[in-house]
């Protein structure tokens, strides 16, 4: 019995980990194209500016 | 990307801080199963 | 005696779990910043073309 309790709070430890894992990855893939969408804009609107000038 | 790369590793550190917590956690309990049998 | 094994096995793996995951970040991170730079560059190669055309 001792050792199936250990074994569900080893799996919990793990499941906890994955979670934090997938949602921390999730984020910096959702940051990461935040940030690629708003240099790009930020290049167009320069080169706008430039050949209008 | 200076930034963002900043902001990652503040963020991975929170994360790291996290991983530590759940490892103690089940630290804990694992002791306390011990114990108890 | 076995209860105590398991423990120490138990924390073992979880911290070799978060030594795995520790270094998957960083490769994430590296690969990250490395398609920003390769995107904004892209970008502005496309728009040096255009603007010579």
């Amino acid at each position: 019995a001792g050792l199936e309790e250990m074994k569900e709070q080893y799996m919990k430890a793990v499941e906890k980990i994955k979670g934090d894992m997938l949602r921390y990855l999730q984020e910096s893939k959702e940051r990461a194209a935040e940030l690629i969408k708003t240099e790009v804009l930020k290049e167009r609107q320069d080169t706008a500016r430039r050949m209008r000038r | 990307t200076t930034r963002f790369l900043e902001e990652e590793t503040l963020r991975s550190q929170e994360l790291l801080q996290r991983l530590d917590a759940h490892i103690q956690s089940m630290k804990l309990e694992n002791s306390n199963t011990v114990c108890k049998y």
